[in-house]
């Protein structure tokens, strides 16, 4: 409809052959850097990784691309974007490649277990483009009002890394974030992780994941499920999932036809 | 002279959106003689023509323009041509063994951006700089 409506009378438009087709997919593959194309698990047999929250960047990335054409310029975040991460809009300005995670694993000492509660998440980050570095790297999860006595009080949420686990003693943690919020406060928490996010691109081994702790003023600890923590059973777009923003080391260099 | 005049016609006619230009008198000389100035053409590329739309997200396909023509002296009111390939197109019209025509070739080029899913089901929008281009022009 789109070519019918001759908004582009002048793009050619035929059926390509089979060999043609090919032809433009390796072309198009290579420029991409891509191997191969990918072949991702249909919906349902595998989470995947916050497509509304990407598709929203998308959009901003794109009509910047149309609005600038020589340098990057820094434009307004789209609401469901902004965050608590000051300089959000100059990294995705900046970034050649922002990947969300699916979270792979997801651990709970909660209400059944003993204090204080807490909810483990990991993600595979050995899937990462070469030659980039991280700029920046956010943990999002998403908060509904709390239940329980909690509802009028501040949570405080604290994100730590994983440094070492051990069978039978407590794992040794690094305070990554922290961010206060009302209990019935309702939408999606960001956490700056990029320090650890570095480190286990220098390392993978060392990435044993992401645990959240959640207490009251007086230290009391909050299960995250009262809180309203949704994990990875809860609904679909709202889900926890790991963004990391990229930029490129030097421009790619493609081979001469 | 010549130089002067073709400044005053670039200043006029740069700003404009490509499909907005209107051909000059010099633009029908060269159309009359068989010849393709050089300008900005257009081919659609199709995602969806490609099958691809299991794994890319956005866009579903897009424009991927490319430089095509000749420079040939007089270059044409309507494109931007460097002062090296002004005298470049001098010299070839003089000494054609001795130095080639100006060449086709973009001037001015905007990213791209593209969403898709990885084979773990995680998403990457990866941006490629430099890759559409938005005119084209005599260097």
């Amino acid at each position: 409809s789109f070519l019918k409506n001759h908004l582009h009378s002048s793009f050619i438009h035929r059926k390509l052959s089979g060999r043609e087709k090919k032809e433009i997919q390796r072309e198009i593959l290579s420029i991409m850097g891509l191997p191969g194309r990918p072949r991702p698990h249909s919906e349902g047999k595998l989470p995947s990784s916050a497509p509304l929250f990407m598709l929203d960047l998308y959009h901003a990335m794109a009509s910047e691309d149309e609005d600038d054409v020589s340098q990057g310029v820094s434009h307004p975040v789209p609401s469901s974007l902004s965050t608590q991460i000051p300089p959000l809009g100059t990294v995705i300005s900046e970034a050649d490649t922002v990947m969300s995670f699916v979270n792979m694993v997801e651990q709970d000492q909660d209400i059944f277990h003993q204090k204080p509660y807490w909810k483990e998440f990991k993600f595979d980050l050995t899937q990462l483009p070469k030659g980039e570095t991280v700029t920046a790297a956010e943990f999002r999860i998403y908060k509904m009002k709390s239940f329980g006595r909690s509802t009028n009080k501040t949570l405080h949420i604290s994100v730590y890394e994983i440094n070492k686990s051990h069978h039978k003693r407590e794992s040794n943690l690094f305070l990554l974030d922290v961010q206060n919020i009302a209990a019935k406060e309702e939408g999606w928490l960001a956490f700056d992780i990029t320090a650890a996010s570095n480190r286990w691109l220098l390392n993978p081994k060392y990435n044993l994941g992401l645990r959240l702790y959640i207490e009251l003023d007086g230290g009391q600890s909050v299960d995250p499920g009262l809180a309203g923590l949704v994990g990875r059973r809860g609904p679909r777009p709202k889900q926890p999932f790991l963004v990391t923003f990229f930029r490129a080391n030097q421009p790619p260099i493609r081979a001469p036809r | 002279s010549v130089r002067r005049a073709m400044k005053k016609k670039e200043r006029k006619t740069n700003d404009l959106p490509q499909s907005n230009i209107v051909s000059g008198k010099y633009d029908h000389y060269h159309e009359s003689e068989g010849r393709e100035m050089c300008k900005r053409h257009e081919l659609y590329v199709s995602f969806r023509d490609l099958e691809w739309l299991d794994w890319v997200i956005a866009p579903q396909g897009y424009a991927a323009y490319y430089c095509h023509g000749e420079c040939s002296f007089p270059l044409d009111s309507c494109m931007n041509a460097t002062n090296h390939a002004i005298l470049q197109s001098l010299v070839h019209l003089m000494k054609p063994e001795a130095a080639p025509k100006a060449c086709c070739a973009p001037t001015k080029l905007s990213a791209i951006s593209v969403l898709y899913y990885d084979n773990s089901n995680n998403v990457i929008l990866k941006k490629y700089r430099n890759m559409v281009v938005k005119s084209c022009g005599c260097h």
